[in-house]
């Protein structure tokens, strides 16, 4: 199957949004 | 009307769900009474909800450890998926725990519930971070010491991930002869 892979930028920018 | 995306209310889902474990050297208690479950999440929003709530690693006392492991698997040597693993070990001197130890450990958690490792992240069970006053250490545990394509390849990256010049190498130890060793040091099966 597919794999959910984020990247460290993707993280990190969702931890700023509300 | 408004028109919102799905991107603004569905939350991103991991690949695995994941549970937080809190370790507390209480010394009137057993090791197994001193380890706690704090919470497990399985999307991105739920992570950062968690994180940004619970103490930063350099704030704890030194004895405490926290554990990220996926679910189903406890955060000890003798579990099913541990007991012929080991882990890439990352020893930080006692200046790095200004420097480091909150940075390196942050990453680690994005490696893990980013899938930072691709299809060899089926390997990782989890990661540590022991709060000590002789030096901090921060690992990450797979399941299997034979497994080599794997470990190295989590190791490599993992290496990269934190920054470690190529000059210094990191190694990778079996659980069971972190249990048996004798001496202060545990022999690197693999190095990175």
């Amino acid at each position: 199957g597919t794999r959910i892979i984020y990247d460290r930028k993707f993280l990190l920018d969702c931890r700023s949004s509300p | 009307q408004e028109i919102v995306s799905p991107e603004d209310y569905i939350k991103h889902p991991l690949q695995n769900r994941w549970a937080l474990w809190f370790f507390k050297n209480d010394k009137s208690k057993t090791w197994q009474a001193n380890l706690r479950l704090i919470s497990k999440f399985d999307t991105v929003e739920d992570f950062w909800a968690l994180y940004n709530h619970i103490q930063l690693s350099s704030n704890l006392m030194s004895g405490c450890d926290y554990c990220l492991f996926k679910d189903g698997i406890e955060p000890m040597w003798e579990d099913e998926r541990n007991k012929r693993g080991g882990r890439w070990l990352i020893t930080l001197s006692k200046q790095q725990r200004r420097a480091d130890l909150d940075r390196f450990w942050l990453e680690t958690l994005l490696c893990l519930v980013g899938e930072a490792f691709d299809d060899h992240s089926d390997d990782v069970c989890g990661a540590v971070v022991n709060v000590r006053a002789k030096g901090d250490k921060i690992s990450i545990w797979t399941t299997d010491f034979e497994n080599k394509d794997a470990i190295v390849h989590i190791g490599q990256v993992y290496k990269d991930r934190l920054g470690v010049p190529p000059k210094v190498i990191i190694g990778y130890q079996s659980h069971t002869d972190t249990a048996t060793k004798s001496g202060s040091t545990t022999k690197n099966k693999f190095v990175v």
